[in-house]
């Protein structure tokens, strides 16, 4: 799409009818007014009315907890669908997943209580205030040592720096200083995570090039996976 | 935004991470 906004990733079935007596959940994860939200579908494919809907979360390596209960107007008759957001939090229980953002889901209604895995993309944990300091900036860069480095390249992208920087700045990854050495223009960016972590960022942007290469640099590699999969969708999408 | 000593930092990362 040519229009930049926050990125969204298309809703997938968590939870299909033949595994939910019925009951279909198709979801996504996305941030909204500085939260993490859920926002799912609800469709009722049994027989039988659908009511006592509530939500709850396995311990995840975020934290991330329901804000709110689960809004869903009861009774869902059969063949009825219904779109509904779920706040989020990070304030719940820690207990490092594997993969890393695998998140355990539990759905009760008045039929049974089912159970499923979802993926938050890492994106939706990227506070607002992820603009590090200048000056923080370059003394963390130095103080970060070269194996904690990681570099990739992103295809297909063909964005100019501005236009990367914009839709990575709608997306919490904030452009801390920009140089054109050789015709290449190199950003410098930070995001920093719900729980406090930092990443910092280099993007190397030749003009004309839809190749662009990312360093990431930070103390907690973990995350550096996602975090490069979080770059490549913002600027692919 | 106006530390000079920071600009010239900046610049010097950037040109030592350059690849031509």
């Amino acid at each position: 799409s040519g229009t930049s906004e926050v990125y969204t990733p298309a809703k997938q079935a968590w939870l299909p009818a033949s595994k939910g007596k019925g009951l279909e959940i198709m979801g996504t994860f996305n941030r909204k007014q500085g939260k993490p939200q859920m926002s799912m579908t609800f469709h009722n494919k049994a027989m039988q009315p659908m009511t006592g809907f509530a939500v709850q979360f396995n311990k995840n390596s975020f934290g991330l907890q329901p804000l709110t209960a689960l809004t869903i107007p009861t009774p869902l008759s059969a063949n009825q669908s219904i779109d509904t957001c779920l706040a989020l939090n990070t304030r719940g229980a820690i207990q490092r997943m594997d993969p890393l953002m695998n998140i355990q889901v539990a759905v009760k209604n008045c039929i049974d209580v089912f159970y499923f895995s979802a993926t938050i993309p890492i994106n939706v944990l990227f506070v607002e205030d992820g603009q590090m300091d200048r000056k923080v900036f370059l003394a963390t860069w130095k103080d970060i040592p070269p194996s904690n480095e990681v570099q990739a390249q992103i295809t297909n992208c063909s964005m100019s720096s501005d236009q990367a920087t914009n839709r990575l700045q709608q997306n919490n990854i904030f452009t801390v200083a920009k140089r054109t050495v050789d015709g290449q223009d190199m950003l410098y960016q930070s995001l920093k995570l719900t729980n406090g972590i930092w990443v910092l960022a280099e993007l190397k942007v030749v003009p004309g090039n839809p190749t662009i290469q990312l360093s990431l640099k930070t103390r907690a590699m973990d995350v550096v996976q996602d975090i490069q999969k979080a770059y490549t969708e913002i600027m692919q999408n | 935004e106006d530390d000079p000593d920071l600009d010239d930092c900046f610049s010097k990362l950037a040109e030592s991470r350059s690849n031509p």
